[in-house]
């Protein structure tokens, strides 16, 4: 068992770095054990240095930076072991626009292998889906509408079935 | 796996029969004001996959059921439909084909008296039997990660070393 | 004591329930102690009817409506007993971008009776700003430029001294 | 009273001396990419203010000397410039009158060795001496409620009712 844990961990820390250092250009992350070579006597650490600073635990970080870290983390999870769909309520609350824009051109990409449920307030988020569900509420009830991104105005209607 | 469609009945801010979908295999967003409904719609998706109502910003299922000045419904449900696909190449129009009967539906009920009922294909089942199905099709719903509700996100990186131990260890 | 409590209680309930109208355009909210008349015996609690839905406790609020409540308390609490500064980080993170604007412009309003300090990622709020403090980090260090938001581009120097 | 302008000395993520203002006696925005300094700004007002370093997100007053690969100074010092105005009517083109002599400034240096000194118009003076200004010219470091730091504000009006006390009853 501590082997395969350990062969899984050597992969999503790879993966982990690799992905850090896509989405901020330049930072670097490293998940390690707290004691060396032994992840499971005390679990693992994660330790960023953002671009040009010096290598920090993540308690420094700013809320973008956090922010940043958590979702190199998913993606390199998914990496390893991939799940079929993913939810994702406001995820760039804390980026700012050019960061917003950023995680969501990632999230595309990721998107080719799992479906993803975005909920997102930031206009940049949007220009990247390829499908929309606009809310509305009026007298205290929501009420939903599809619109395909490719088709905008062609609202998606599942009993009118177009486009699938 | 993807998800088709999801109905929502009288299922929080939802009154009456709200249809949402067909969704995209690929990247979805959803967009509205404060307070419209957006979470709701991630709630019913938590809902629908048995997690505890405390999990579903509620104390107890029965405030899951809409309730306004213009409707006070007895119970709340929520279907949503899933489809196995086959990824097709970039040049085709729809991007992916449906394998054949692979089309399945989980529904779950809730009553102002705090009952819950589920279905798997429109015929009764027990919560073991979706979670079942569910891990059946790729979602295990033991562990988090594909789920990253409002107000998370930051919290992922930051997770103590040792406990809890969802973050890496509990799923390899 | 408790009849001070209860007059400055019953001033700043009534000031909150006008700003939350006013930020809200239609919502409802009230300060009420636990215990009815008696604030002190188990303290107070916020009740909020957002726009024409039933009134709720705040824990039942999305995150949007919860920070709409909590500005609107303390700019009730400013004009109970004004403080002569403030300092706001990101308090628009969750705001969709009509209530950025909108609470952008009550920070403006109250600014003319307190100086305002406000660190924000959305564009909507920096429109309203009489004074802009750009900050940018290169190798690992932070550079700030101050700018005047009616003379764009004429950067403000302390030594230059212009404009005040 | 009006804060005027901020000096930074090696705080932070702030290398050398950086002055940020004149300020504007109402609205000011602070803003800049993730990670590029502003709530540093808020935490260097903090530390003037003689709060403690664990509210300014580090643990040691040590932590906030600046340092990286290029700078390791021993020590890190802000100064605030203050001063009391009086508002003028719309036509004016400064909006504000400074009252004559009012102007004063608080200082306070920190050591790599966790020393921390303070200065009222830079001559030293105790945490005691500061606070106590302070709150003549209406800045009262008892409560926080002119305070909301990065991810609090959603907090403020959940608040339980007894405690923590700050929320209403405890500057009444
Ligand atoms: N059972 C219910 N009946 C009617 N309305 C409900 C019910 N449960 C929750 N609501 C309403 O749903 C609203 C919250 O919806 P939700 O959390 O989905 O908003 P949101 O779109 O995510 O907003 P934000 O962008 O601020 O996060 C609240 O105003 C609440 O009053
Ligand atoms: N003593 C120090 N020396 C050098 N850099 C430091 C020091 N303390 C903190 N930093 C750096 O400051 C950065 C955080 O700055 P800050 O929190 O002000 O960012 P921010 O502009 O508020 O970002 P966000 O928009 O993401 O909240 C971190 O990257 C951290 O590395
Ligand atoms: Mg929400
Ligand atoms: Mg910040």
């Amino acid at each position: 068992r501590r082997t395969t844990f350990e062969a899984g961990f050597d992969v999503i820390a790879k993966k982990l770095t690799e992905m850090y250092q896509m989405i901020t250009l330049g930072g670097d992350a490293r998940l390690e054990p707290v004691v060396p070579n032994d992840p499971f006597e005390k679990g693992v650490n994660l330790s960023i240095r953002p671009h040009e600073k010096p290598w920090k635990p993540i308690q420094h970080l700013s809320g973008g930076e956090k922010t940043l870290s958590s979702l190199a983390l998913v993606f390199a999870l998914h990496h390893y072991k991939p799940t079929p769909i993913y939810f994702m309520d406001e995820i760039d609350a804390a980026l700012d626009e050019s960061n917003v824009t950023r995680i969501a051109e990632y999230v595309k990409m990721q998107a080719r292998s799992a479906q993803f449920l975005v909920i997102s307030l930031r206009n940049n988020c949007f220009e990247k889906v390829d499908r929309m569900v606009g809310i509305c509420k009026r007298q205290g009830c929501s009420h939903a509408l599809t619109v395909d991104a490719r088709e905008l105005g062609a609202t998606v209607d599942d009993d009118i079935d177009m486009p699938p | 796996l993807m998800i088709r469609k999801v109905t929502l009945e009288n299922f929080k801010s939802y009154s009456g029969k709200k249809i949402l979908g067909t969704f995209s295999h690929r990247m979805n967003g959803i967009l509205g004001p404060n307070g419209s409904g957006k979470s709701n719609v991630l709630d019913a998706f938590l809902f629908v996959f048995a997690k505890k109502a405390r999990k579903i910003r509620m104390n107890r299922v029965a405030e899951l059921v809409h309730h306004s000045s213009s409707s006070q419904p007895d119970s709340a449900k929520v279907t949503v439909d899933f489809q196995e696909i086959v990824d097709m190449p970039d040049d085709d129009p729809v991007g992916y084909r449906v394998v054949e009967g692979s089309e399945f539906r989980i529904s779950r009920r809730a009553g102002k008296d705090n009952s819950s009922t589920y279905y798997i294909n429109d015929r009764q089942a027990t919560m073991a039997n979706v979670t079942h199905a569910l891990r059946q099709h790729g979602i295990d719903l033991t562990h988090n990660r594909f789920l990253i509700l409002q107000g998370e996100v930051e919290q992922i990186a930051a997770m103590k070393p040792k406990a809890p131990n969802d973050h890496d260890e509990g799923f390899l």
